[in-house]
């Protein structure tokens, strides 16, 4: 029980150590091995741990449906975190499917973000509805979707700034833009993405609730781990939301994007 | 300041007389908990605490009039004395001088960039912008504009993975505006990335830069650890600026950073305006770490 002296033996404060080694956090973390505890457990406690883990986080797992057209999809997110880039990652994906696909730069706030976003469409080859700087996002998100229907698309992308979730007046203008898309089209955004940085530490749960609180957020996308983050915060929002991970971002280029997978994620946790 | 901070923790020991070992076992789990939520390292935590504990147990609280203040003013000494006990400035001296800023993608490296011109403007320098990431869409463009905001000079990098003419052009481009401070932006990269540490190691060979700033996501978790390992170890580390500290994370890392790399913060970046920098204050930080 003490903090320098050891717990039940080493096998515990290893496991211990291994999760709040990933970002788990202090509380999750008692909260999982009291759990395996309880379950009078047979075999090594390290297997019995991943199979907990790799089930909660299985209920996460979703494919994507497109239930209308032109389907709108919001990604959201504090700075820097992924969004544009995974916006790029997604748009390919859906380009693979046959899928015709349109982004909405209404990120009109950060220096370079429109021309960011314009340099992945004119790869992709797709078109890009832009405004210019310090125009209301909600505006371009409407002519969006409004340019999506009248060209047939299939898919709409829509960018947004990063913002930090403790800004109340940022969150509302999110809030406007899901409120204005749906003026061009009832059902729109059908999705609000979350992006994610897998590289965050505890603070990712703070964001998820002030994101879903504000938005009603429908899936995540966890970036970044291709580096030496394992991403395990993600294990804490599972914890308190149940919210689908679409895809994990794993690299910067188009291709670096993958379904999210319980198995694979619990695989290279304690790698 | 920084009791007010660790409230309950302090606020409980108050009520005792004299501690005991198993009270002071007791505050410490829970500091312990309170700082693992605030995304320190655990090995760091480990390691400071056991450094708290020894001094906790000893005299100086035993044989004190007011132990709970006494550990109280262990607690904050021990922080303090791994964050730093005054401000560092980052000299703004007066020779030439170039600065590259480094680390995680996305960290807001770009952003300080124009942030520390700024700065460094207002003490009577004459910066120089130099944009060196060949891969992000409108990295330059992002420069350029942030550049124009403040009235700072910006070369026109276009991409080239021809470092070594591209720096030494760069240089030559400073020097003709009369620049006598060249802050170069790099690209984001994470640490087991061979391939962009060899670029990165090339740049710095280069640019000879006299001060490497790790820009550091406010918010990192773990690895902020291994990340700042990561970069010292390829082209070393002079200082740290921690961006993002305007919203509700703890900032650990910065303590994690500290015990370890033991190089000065020099600044956190507290918006996305290009006037949001402020000097890092340790005490502050203390205050805020310890929830
Ligand atoms: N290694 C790696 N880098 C990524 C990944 N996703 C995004 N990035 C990089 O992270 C940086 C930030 O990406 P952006 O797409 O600009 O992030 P953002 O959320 O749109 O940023 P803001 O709009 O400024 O809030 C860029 O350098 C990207 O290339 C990923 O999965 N892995
Ligand atoms: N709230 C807040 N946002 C910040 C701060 N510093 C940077 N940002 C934002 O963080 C995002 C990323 O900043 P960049 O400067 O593009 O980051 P970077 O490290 O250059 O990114 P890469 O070059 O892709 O690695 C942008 O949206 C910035 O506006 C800060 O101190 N506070
Ligand atoms: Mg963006
Ligand atoms: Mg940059």
């Amino acid at each position: 029980k003490g903090v320098v002296s050891k717990g039940k033996g080493t096998t515990l404060e290893s496991v211990r150590e291994a999760l709040l080694a990933v970002d788990v956090g202090p509380q999750v973390t008692e909260q999982l091995l009291s759990r395996l505890q309880e379950q009078n457990h047979r075999g090594p406690l390290l297997e019995k741990l991943r199979e907990a883990i790799r089930s909660d986080l299985k209920k996460l797992e979703r494919a994507v449906s497109v239930r209308e057209k032109p389907f709108v999809i919001l990604f959201v997110g504090v700075n820097g975190v992924g969004k544009t880039t995974t916006i790029a990652k997604v748009a390919h994906g859906f380009q693979k499917e046959g899928r015709s696909v349109l982004l909405a730069a209404a990120d009109t706030f950060r220096a370079g973000a429109t021309g960011q976003l314009k340099t992945w469409a004119d790869r992709l080859q797709i078109p890009c509805v832009m405004g210019q700087e310090g125009a209301d996002p909600a505006s371009i998100a409407f002519q969006a979707i409004e340019s999506a229907k009248a060209k047939g698309m299939d898919v709409v992308l829509i960018d947004s700034a990063g913002r930090l979730h403790t800004e109340a007046p940022l969150m509302d203008q999110l809030k406007k833009i899901q409120r204005v898309s749906a003026k061009a089209l009832p059902q729109a955004p059908h999705e609000t993405w979350l992006v994610l940085d897998g590289t965050l530490g505890i603070n990712t749960v703070e964001q998820v609730r002030q994101f879903q609180k504000a938005l009603s957020v429908s899936g995540l996308v966890i970036t970044k781990l291709d580096g030496s983050a394992k991403g395990g915060s993600l294990i804490a929002v599972a914890q308190s939301f149940q919210i689908p991970v679409y895809f994990v971002g794993i690299g910067e280029t188009l291709e670096a994007l993958i379904p999210f997978s319980s198995e694979e994620f619990v695989r290279s946790l304690f790698l | 300041k920084l009791t007010e901070g660790f409230g309950s923790v302090f606020g409980r020991l108050r009520g005792y007389g004299k501690l005991s070992e198993r009270t002071i076992d007791e505050a410490l789990v829970e500091i312990r908990r309170n700082l693992l939520e605030a995304d320190v390292h655990y090995s760091v935590v480990k390691d400071w605490l056991a450094s708290v504990r020894e001094r906790a147990i000893g005299k100086e609280v035993g044989e004190s009039f007011t132990p709970a203040e006494q550990f109280i003013k262990i607690v904050y000494e021990e922080l303090i004395s791994v964050l730093g006990k005054e401000p560092v400035e980052l000299e703004p001296g007066s020779g030439r001088k170039t600065i590259l800023l480094v680390g995680l993608q996305g960290s807001g490296k770009t952003t300080t960039t124009a942030k520390l011109a700024r700065y460094l403007q207002k003490k009577g320098r004459h910066p120089y912008l130099v944009p060196i990431d060949p891969r992000r869409p409108a990295a330059t463009e992002q420069l350029q504009v942030l550049g124009k905001k403040i009235n700072v000079p910006v070369f026109p990098y276009d991409g080239s993975l021809k470092f070594k003419k591209v720096c030494r052009q760069a240089l030559e481009e400073a020097e003709g505006e009369g620049a006598d401070v060249v802050l170069v932006d790099s690209a984001g990269r994470m640490e087991i990335d061979s391939h962009l540490i060899e670029e990165l190691q090339e740049i710095c060979r280069a640019i000879q830069p006299q001060e490497v700033l790790l820009v550091l996501d406010g918010m990192t978790g773990q690895v902020a650890l291994s990340v700042a390992k990561g970069f010292r170890e390829a082209i070393g580390i002079t200082g740290i600026v921690l961006t993002k500290m305007d919203g509700d994370a703890r900032g650990g890392a910065a303590l994690s950073l500290r015990a370890t790399l033991e190089k000065p913060i020099y600044f956190m970046g507290v918006g996305e305006k290009v006037e949001e920098l402020e000097v890092f204050y340790p005490d502050r930080l203390a205050s805020r770490i310890l929830g």
